[in-house]
């Protein structure tokens, strides 16, 4: 298995290098990932010895390939269908970003426990109440529960996502998941990112 | 300076300190803080050495002095103005969050291209069209800026930002920015997360 650090990189690897592609890049250097990335070389190095693809001596790694052995390595081309439980302001964000298809994630149903929502489709996606949970996740084989619901609810949102038997919950709540120990859980603290850089901000200006 | 992982891990125990005082509880060991955030024993003993208050054998820690301690490391009592720009599906979501107040931070003007939502409010917020950014960022200090458009718009609209004196960029559309040295850049890849979360997902499926 590869260390979660590396493992978060080669998402940013496979992003960049469609850009380049876009752009008309066939051949690139890891120097040039390295500047680009803001990344230092020799960490660039050892990710793209990661993938099976290796680089030419001074001309550099064919773009596509690296592509497809990313997208095979990170599994992308295996689509894998999810639902999203509260569809407020940060749910509805998520089910409207069409960005996801490309990561091999299929935001298929959202569920919500306000009446108005429920029967509604934001994104172009259903919105169902929670009690059709069970048999949507069994029905379409759903292996990840996104969950942004307000704090307070979110364990007990969980608790009926593992129940329905799904496998990964992405965690948007700022709070603490506990799960069975076979359950993975992703927790996104996008006001802890923030707090990084605030503080990076912070320290800048004491200088 | 604290080293990244460690400064991560700070605003997670600031909100979770906050819970279990909510929940009345007044003194902590390090053993249960690691329990409920499911981390090293080892490494909350580290990071709580980081901060002046210390803990009493047996009992553990006193939670208004951490809570205290930690917003003070973490700069929350001294409010930053930050701006949004790009003020779509994520743009929103992120205006509408009341959240980011305690974590020291005011999303104090919104900015975007869509002449439907300039001269609107959302969450609150007033949105401007983007001639304007120079003398808001201007006259109200602004330090932080966050980037919500689209890939292809983002680096324009950095630039813009640096132009206008801002210092810190917290960019949310997968693309790297480039930016002059003294500029600080924090990256949230939403997407790549997420790709994290499915690859532990096919690993454990595999074995
Ligand atoms: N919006 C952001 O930018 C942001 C940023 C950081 C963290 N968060 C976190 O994300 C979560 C969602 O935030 P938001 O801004 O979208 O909130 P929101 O209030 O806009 O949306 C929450 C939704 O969850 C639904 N809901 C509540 N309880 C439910 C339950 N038991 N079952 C099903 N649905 C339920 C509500 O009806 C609502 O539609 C919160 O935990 C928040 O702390 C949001
Ligand atoms: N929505 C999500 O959940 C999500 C997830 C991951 C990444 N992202 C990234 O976040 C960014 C925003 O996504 P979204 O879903 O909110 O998109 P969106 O299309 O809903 O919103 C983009 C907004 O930016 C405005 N805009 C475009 N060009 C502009 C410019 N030059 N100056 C000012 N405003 C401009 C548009 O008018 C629109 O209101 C994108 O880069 C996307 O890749 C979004």
């Amino acid at each position: 298995n590869m260390p979660q650090p590396a493992l978060r990189r080669l998402p940013q690897y496979f992003g960049y290098l469609v850009q380049q592609q876009e752009q008309g890049v066939r051949i690139i250097s890891s120097s040039r990932i390295a500047e680009d990335l803001n990344l230092h070389p020799v960490q660039v190095r050892k990710d793209m010895a990661l993938t099976r693809v290796s680089g030419k001596p001074r001309t550099g790694f064919d773009v596509q390939a690296l592509i497809d052995e990313l997208a095979r390595m990170l599994d992308y081309n295996n689509l894998k269908n999810a639902v999203v439980v509260g569809c407020g302001h940060l749910g509805s964000a998520l089910l409207n970003y069409r960005g996801f298809q490309g990561y091999g994630l299929n935001l298929m149903a959202g569920f919500d426990s306000n009446p108005e929502l429920i029967g509604s489709r934001v994104g172009d996606v259903p919105i169902y109440a929670l009690d059709e949970l069970d048999s949507i996740v069994h029905e379409n084989h759903v292996q990840i529960g996104v969950i942004t619901v307000p704090r307070d609810h979110a364990q007990d949102v969980c608790d009926r996502l593992v129940g329905a038997g799904i496998k990964a919950i992405w965690n948007f709540a700022p709070t603490h998941l506990f799960v069975p120990a076979d359950i993975i859980v992703q927790n996104e603290n996008i006001a802890a990112s923030l707090s990084v850089l605030s503080k990076r901000l912070s320290d800048q200006q004491l200088r």
